[in-house]
């Protein structure tokens, strides 16, 4: 359901490319974990799947679709509809309750506010945060925020979920919490693309790990059906 | 050299405390690791010893001052010439250089420029990031940008380092390489007190851990010295 083939990033001419000529996919329903040092090219990697930015070469496939060479607008609406996705430092906003940021998708999505609320308070109570739902993110402490960003990108039960690091801010028995959660919606069929620095997590959960080193993928065996 | 006695920090009257009736020490030289469930009031903590937020009762000594009594100028001279911190989320200056954020400390401190940009220099040699060294945090990863962090806290060579999980954004090598550098810096006399949710980190340098509880010391045998 993704591939990239022969992708090239390099943020500015002359620099050394943030990922260089990468060629992997990830199958539909997979678990795949993206590792390797920090700077490693991860965070670039899932921002090209995402669209939120476009390879200096190369071409981004995601459920059929170019990706890289779609309009804003289209891009806008694909997110919406297929992909969540949990930032390494969590973008909510500011200004937002924590209900209204996790369901800021929703109205993307132009899902029903009701069936969307629902989902927003199971969701939010799952991650034992629930009586924050009125509060505001500056007031929450920085494993409190992440589960917002986790709750927000699940609101929509999207196919296919992007993941920075997402327990990075929290405590071992939390993180192992949000495993859980991970695998039950990949169990139903949810395809998931993880970036972690935590191994256990990934030897947990994911059916293979990708290692980036230097904006490259160290081993092209573990790049997934050619 | 840091001593908490009965500190209650209640945020907003009527909800409740972040942090309740903790009472604890940490000796010169020491390294206490603080660890706890996300929310259990741990940044709140140090917020408290930096002076960077007032209890609502009880009282903070740190190297003999009463920090929690102090007014705002004698608080930042304390805390320029004797506290390094590494905040959770970094608190960078997008608008200066990596370089700039680093010598910030000591431009507040009022040391010569000379010494402290080539402390600055070796710091960020250290940590692997010198080659950024010209760039602005917006341009960096999330690990490159908490390794800025770590340098800033380090410039002025501070006796007491309050870290808030200083390697939550990095792999485990690097996390690894920061272990090293705290421990070296504790040999030399640094008193040093670290939160983090990673026990190997913990196990491997803290003398003892205290472990925190809906803002509470789970174990006061733990707390320190009475
Ligand atoms: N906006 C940008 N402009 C220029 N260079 C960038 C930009 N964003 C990232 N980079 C560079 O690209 C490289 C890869 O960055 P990326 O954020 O993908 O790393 P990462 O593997 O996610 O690291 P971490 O584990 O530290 O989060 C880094 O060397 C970084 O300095
Ligand atoms: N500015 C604030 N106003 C109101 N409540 C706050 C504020 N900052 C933190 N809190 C609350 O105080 C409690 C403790 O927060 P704190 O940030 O100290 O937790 P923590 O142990 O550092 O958590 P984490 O591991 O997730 O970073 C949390 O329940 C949080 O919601
Ligand atoms: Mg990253
Ligand atoms: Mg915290």
């Amino acid at each position: 359901v993704i591939r990239l083939d022969n992708v090239t990033k390099a943020y500015q001419a002359g620099t050394a490319p943030a990922l260089a000529s990468v060629t992997m996919s990830v199958a539909n329903g997979e678990v795949a974990a993206i590792m390797g040092p920090s700077g490693s090219g991860k965070s670039t990697l899932l921002n090209l799947i995402a669209g939120l930015d476009r390879p200096t070469s190369g071409t981004v496939t995601v459920a059929g679709q170019r990706i890289d060479s779609l309009g804003e607008g289209a891009l806008a609406r694909f997110r919406a509809r297929h992909v969540g996705i949990i930032f390494q430092f969590f973008n909510l906003l500011d200004d937002l309750t924590v209900e209204d940021n996790v369901l800021l998708p929703a109205q993307l999505a132009g899902a029903s506010r009701r069936g969307a609320r629902a989902r927003a308070g199971e969701l939010l109570a799952r991650l034992g945060i629930d009586k924050h739902r009125d509060h505001y993110p500056a007031r929450l402490s920085g494993g409190q925020r992440q589960r917002v960003a986790i709750a927000r990108a699940l609101v929509n039960s999207p196919e296919l979920l992007l993941a920075d690091e997402p327990t990075g801010a929290l405590d071992t028995a939390t993180g192992q919490e949000i495993g859980r959660l991970l695998s039950e919606l990949n169990a139903a069929g949810q395809t998931l693309v993880l970036v972690t620095h935590d191994p256990a997590l990934a030897a947990r959960y994911a059916a293979r790990t990708v290692r980036l080193v230097d904006g490259q993928v160290a081993d092209p065996r573990t790049a997934g059906v050619g």
